[in-house]
């Protein structure tokens, strides 16, 4: 998994052409609300157990 | 018979509708254990056709469509089946022909314990369906439709498999001692920091890095003889058969505000290797 194609994988999803550029300021305090939270720590559960295919 | 290469099953034959036939064959203890089946092939004895008969035969290379399909007979007693294989044969030739079946068998072995037999549904039609008059695809019999019992040309089926335990991966690879060539296929841990990549600054707030896992080492090849049954089949390589998601928070700017999304990337970390061939059967999920 190289760099690159981990970055494409993310604009993919995100539908981007090109990674934002943030400034520090932009998330300096920004705090993940807790239904995010949860929803990252659901997502991060369930892809433990999923069992997609490979090639 | 009594072959060292693969294992065969003698069927029987269950009945039939015109041109349809049921084969069944018990499969239980056929599949040796730990084992990945390669190839499953239907051989079906073709009775010569008697000459005064192909002497009517009118177009003269007529042939027959023989199509295989996987039957299974769902909990409520309803059918379904699944077509597996079907080719042309010639209404003049005679003597064994094989049919692929390895999918059918792939879809038994998703089946939920005790499981049925394998049950093998046989139709030979016309060569091209529509109004034509020849019945040419009636005089293509199979030994089962002779003498019954006579164990001439009862149907078998070939179960062609190889051993993991040679011919598989090892699962993780040991921390302790360093890839080699020699180094069976295994998973080995690869950590992706992403607290080190410039563009996820200030833009990918979790997580701070993962364990992606790699695919390392090498696999058994089969040796000639069984690598030639196989034309079809490329080197087994060590590849990812498993694969699971990412999850992943991001900072998204909308209306001059900045907050928190939580995206999934799929097949992003590597959960199983597997030994595997280009131009293997993907098998198919049985649907529920």
């Amino acid at each position: 998994l190289s760099e690159e194609q981990l970055l494409g994988r993310l604009l993919q999803r995100l539908q981007l052409r090109e990674a934002p550029v943030l400034d520090r300021a932009d998330v300096e305090g920004l705090a993940v609300p807790a239904h995010v939270r949860a929803q990252y720590v659901a997502l991060l559960q369930r892809s433990r157990g999923d069992r997609s295919r490979g090639k | 018979r009594f072959s060292q290469n693969f294992r065969e099953v003698a069927g029987r034959f269950l009945g039939s509708e015109a041109d349809t036939h049921l084969l069944v064959f018990g499969m239980e203890q056929r599949l040796p254990p730990n084992s990945e089946l390669v190839q499953a092939a239907l051989r079906l004895f073709q009775e010569p056709v008697p000459a005064a008969a192909l002497h009517r035969l009118s177009p003269r290379g007529a042939q027959a469509l023989v199509t295989v399909e996987w039957l299974r007979v769902r909990d409520d007693g309803s059918n379904r089946t699944s077509l597996v294989d079907s080719r042309l044969v010639s209404v003049h030739e005679s003597g064994w022909k094989t049919f692929d079946v390895t999918e059918a068998v792939n879809f038994w072995q998703q089946l939920s314990r005790p499981r049925q037999p394998l049950l093998l549904q046989v139709s030979v039609q016309r060569e091209r369906l529509g109004p034509q008059p020849s019945g040419a695809h009636r005089l293509v019999r199979f030994a089962w439709q002779g003498a019954r019992g006579a164990g001439h040309g009862e149907p078998r089926l070939e179960l062609h498999t190889l051993d993991l335990s040679d011919y598989g991966a090892q699962g993780d690879c040991d921390p302790e001692t360093p890839v080699t060539e020699g180094t069976r296929c295994c998973r080995q841990e690869m950590y992706v920091d992403l607290q080190g990549m410039k563009w996820a600054e200030n833009w990918v707030l979790e997580p701070p890095g993962f364990l992606a896992y790699e695919c390392v080492g090498t696999c058994l090849q089969p040796p000639g003889p069984l690598a030639a049954q196989w034309p079809f089949l490329g080197p087994r390589q060590c590849i990812p058969s498993e694969m699971a998601s990412l999850p992943v928070i991001v900072s998204v700017r909308e209306g001059g505000r900045t907050r928190p999304q939580v995206v999934s990337l799929p097949n992003m970390r590597v959960q199983k290797c597997s030994c595997a061939s280009d131009g293997a059967l993907m098998p198919r999920r049985l649907e529920p």
